[in-house]
C-alpha cells in the first residue's frame, strides 16, 4: 500500500487492490472503500495515514467479538470440522496443549477414522499435549468414537473434550450427514454443552464463504480457527465469514509447533491484513 | 454467472444499434468481478481484462446480434488458451531410476498426489517406489506407508531424519529392488520458509528430478502466485497438481499460476481416493472458473 499522503485516485485504487489481494473479496471490497470515500469527503480527513486509521476499525468493526469463547468454556465439548488439510488435527493438539497448561482437564476423541495415519497424527499431539487420547480402529464410525470420548470423560472427569473429524467437503452430502450424526451423538452423550468450531486455512479464496455457510448450516457454529497465518495470506476471506454468519474468530494458527496459536485481535487482524 | 450478468448489461441495448464505450466498460466490470470472484489473480485479471476490451470494441462483438453471448465466447476462449494445452504426460529421461519429487504449501495435497501418481505410473506398466521425506510432521511416515501399503507399492523411508540423505539413499534402494520410478513426497512449507526453501533446492540437486511437480489445492485464493512464483524462484517446478477439484471452488489460482509462471496443470486431484488423479483439461477448466 503506498504511503504518500496524499489521498488520491490512485491511493483509493491502490486500496481496494490491497483489500482484494488479502482476499477480503471484490464486492466487499468495493463496498469498504466507497464508504470510506464518503467518510474521508465528510469528515473532511486529514491525509492517507488517517483514512487507513478509519479503514482498520472499518474491518475490525465488520468482525464480532466473541460473547462466549467455546475455547474458554468450562465445561464444554468442542467439535473441529472443516474441509480437508485446514489444520484442524494440528489446531486440536495446539488448543489441548494451551488448555491443559491453564489447567484444564482436557480428553481428546480421534473421530477422524477415514484418513490414513490421522489416529496416530492426533496421538502424538496428545503426547505432546501431555493429555489422554479415545480413540478406535481405523474404519470405526467416527460416532461411536465420539460416544466412547463422552463416556470416558464422564469417568475421569474431564472438563474439555476435543473432537478432531476428518477432513470433508461441504459439497459432500454423505459426510456432511455423516458430521451432523457426529454432532447429534455428542449432544446425546455429553453432559456439557456441545460447540462446533470451523478450521479455515488463510489461503482460502472466496470459496471459504461457501464451505463456512454450508458447515454453519449442518451444525450450527459457533466460531472460527483461522489457520497457516505465517504465511504471506492475510486470511481476508475470515472477515467475510465472520461478518455474514455472525461468527467469531477464536484463534489464529501461526506455524506448526504446538504453541503457534494466538488469541485472536480485531484491530490487530486488520491492521495486518492492509499492511 | 457470467453469462447471465452479461445478458443484462447487453439487454438495455436491443434496437439501440451500436455498442457505446460505457456498454463496454459495464461489460469489462462484470467480466472483472467474475474472474475476482473466482480467485483469479488481481494482476492476471487486470490484464485480461485490457486483452479482452481490444477484442470487445472489434467487430466480432460490435456487429453481433448477441454481443453479451459473444462476449462470453470470447472469454471462455481466452481463459482457454491461458489454461495451456492438455499436458498430461510426464516426461521421463532415459536413467534409472526417474525421479518425480512432490512439494507445496502445507495441507495442499501431496502425500495423497505422491501415492495417486504411484498408482497410475504402476497402471501405465512402471514399478514405482514412494519415499517418505517428510520427517516434521506427526505421523507423515506413517501416511505414506499406509498409502502404500493399500496399494502394494514399496515406501523408502530411509534411516535417521535427513530429508536429503533420505532421498539420496532411495535411488540405490530403488535399483535394488529394480524399481523404475521413485517418487519423493516432501513436507509441506512456506515459501517464506528460508531453511525449508532451502532444504527443497538441496533435495532436488541431491536427486536430479525428471519431474517437480507443485501441488496447489484449488481453493486457494489470490496468495496462490505469490506462493508459486516463490516455489519456482527459489526451487523451480516443472508442473502443477491441482488437488481437491472435487469440491466447488471455481479454481482461478490454477488459471493465476498457470499464467505467471507458465508451468503446466499436468493432473487433477478429484477425490481423497488412491484413483482420484485425472488429465488435466484446459476447456472444463476455464468454463469452470466462469462459473
Ligand atoms: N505453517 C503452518 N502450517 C500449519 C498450521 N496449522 C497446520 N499446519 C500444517 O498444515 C498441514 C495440515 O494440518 P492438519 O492438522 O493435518 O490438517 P487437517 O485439517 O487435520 O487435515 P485433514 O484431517 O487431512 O483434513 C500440516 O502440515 C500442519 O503442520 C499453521 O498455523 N501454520
Ligand atoms: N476431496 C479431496 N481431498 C483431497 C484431495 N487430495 C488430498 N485430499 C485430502 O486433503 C488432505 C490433505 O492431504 P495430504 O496429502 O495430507 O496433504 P499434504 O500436502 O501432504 O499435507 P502436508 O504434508 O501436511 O503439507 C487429506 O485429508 C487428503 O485426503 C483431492 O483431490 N480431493
Ligand atoms: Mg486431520
Ligand atoms: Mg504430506
Amino acid at each position: 500500500l503506498r504511503r504518500g499522503p496524499d489521498v488520491d485516485d490512485a491511493f483509493w485504487d491502490d486500496l481496494e487492490e490491497t483489500l482484494i489481494v488479502a482476499d477480503m473479496g471484490p464486492g466487499a471490497a468495493a463496498d469498504i472503500v466507497g464508504d470510506l470515500r464518503d467518510v474521508a469527503r465528510r469528515e473532511a480527513l486529514p491525509d492517507a495515514a488517517a483514512v487507513i486509521d478509519r479503514l482498520v476499525g472499518a474491518i475490525a468493526g465488520r468482525m464480532p467479538a466473541a460473547e462466549n469463547d467455546p475455547l474458554a468454556e468450562d465445561p464444554v465439548t468442542v467439535l473441529f470440522v472443516g474441509v480437508n488439510g485446514t489444520g484442524k488435527t494440528t489446531s486440536v493438539g495446539k488448543i489441548a496443549a494451551a488448555a491443559s497448561r491453564s489447567g484444564r482437564k482436557v480428553l481428546l476423541a480421534s473421530a477422524d477414522t477415514f484418513r490414513a495415519a490421522a489416529i496416530e497424527q492426533l496421538r502424538v499431539w496428545a503426547q505432546r499435549a501431555e493429555v489422554p487420547l479415545v480413540e478406535r480402529e481405523r474404519g470405526s464410525d467416527p460416532a461411536s468414537v465420539v460416544y466412547d470420548a463422552l463416556t470416558e470423560a464422564r469417568r475421569v472427569g474431564s472438563d474439555m473434550v476435543l473432537v478432531d473429524t476428518a477432513g470433508r467437503l461441504h459439497t459432500s452430502k454423505d459426510l456432511m450427514e455423516e458430521l451432523r450424526k457426529v454432532q447429534r451423538v455428542a449432544v446425546a452423550q455429553s453432559v456439557h454443552p456441545v460447540r462446533s468450531v470451523l478450521v479455515i486455512d488463510a489461503t482460502t479464496g472466496q470459496n471459504g464463504l461457501v464451505q463456512a455457510r454450508q458447515f454453519h448450516d449442518a451444525l450450527g457454529l459457533d466460531g472460527i480457527v483461522l489457520t497457516k497465518l505465517d504465511g504471506t495470506a492475510k486470511g481476508g476471506i475470515a472477515v467475510a465469514i465472520s461478518r455474514d454468519l455472525g461468527l467469531p474468530i477464536l484463534r489464529l494458527g501461526v506455524g506448526e509447533a504446538i504453541e503457534d496459536m494466538q488469541p485472536f485481535d480485531a484491530t490487530e487482524f486488520a491492521r495486518a491484513l492492509v499492511g | 454467472n457470467l453469462s447471465d450478468r452479461l445478458q443484462g448489461v447487453f439487454a438495455k441495448l436491443t434496437g439501440r444499434g451500436k455498442l457505446s464505450e460505457a456498454d463496454v466498460d459495464a461489460a469489462m466490470r462484470e467480466v472483472r468481478l467474475a474472474l475476482l470472484e473466482a480467485d483469479v489473480n488481481f494482476a492476471v485479471v487486470k490484464e485480461f481484462v485490457a486483452r479482452l476490451r481490444e477484442r470487445a470494441i472489434g467487430a466480432e462483438v460490435m456487429k453481433s446480434l448477441t454481443p453479451g453471448q459473444q462476449v462470453v465466447k470470447i472469454v471462455l476462449e481466452e481463459l482457454t488458451g491461458l489454461m495451456g494445452g492438455t499436458e498430461s504426460r510426464l516426461a521421463f529421461s532415459g536413467r534409472v531410476p526417474n525421479v518425480v519429487m512432490l512439494v507445496g504449501l502445507q495441507g495442499s495435497g501431496k502425500t495423497t498426489a505422491a501415492a495417486k501418481l504411484a498408482n497410475l505410473l504402476r497402471k501405465q506398466g512402471r514399478r514405482p517406489m514412494l519415499v517418505a521425506c517428510d520427517v516434521y510432521r506427526p505421523a507423515a511416515i506413517d501416511q505414506l506407508e499406509t498409502l502404500g501399503r493399500e496399494l502394494d507399492i514399496p515406501v523408502y523411508r530411509g534411516e535417521g531424519s535427513d530429508p536429503v540423505a533420505i532421498a539420496r539413499a532411495s535411488l540405490k534402494a530403488a535399483v535394488a529392488d529394480m524399481r523404475d520410478v521413485v517418487i519423493v513426497d516432501t513436507a509441506g512449507r512456506l515459501h517464506v520458509d528460508e531453511a525449508m526453501m532451502d532444504e527443497a533446492a538441496r533435495i532436488k540437486t541431491a536427486v536430479k528430478p525428471d519431474q517437480v511437480l507443485m501441488v496447489i489445492d484449488a481453493m486457494t485464493g489470490q496468495d496462490a502466485v505469490t506462493a508459486a512464483t516463490a516455489f519456482a524462484e527459489r526451487v523451480d517446478f516443472d508442473g502443477v497438481i491441482v488437488s481437491k477439484l472435487d469440491g466447488d471452488a471455481r479454481g482461478g489460482a490454477a488459471l493465476s499460476v498457470r499464467s505467471v509462471t507458465g508451468k503446466p496443470i499436468k493432473f487433477v486431484g478429484v477425490s481423497e481416493k488412491m484413483d482420484g488423479l485425472e488429465p488435466f483439461h484446459p476447456d472444463r477448466m476455464a468454463r469452470r472458473i466462469l462459473g
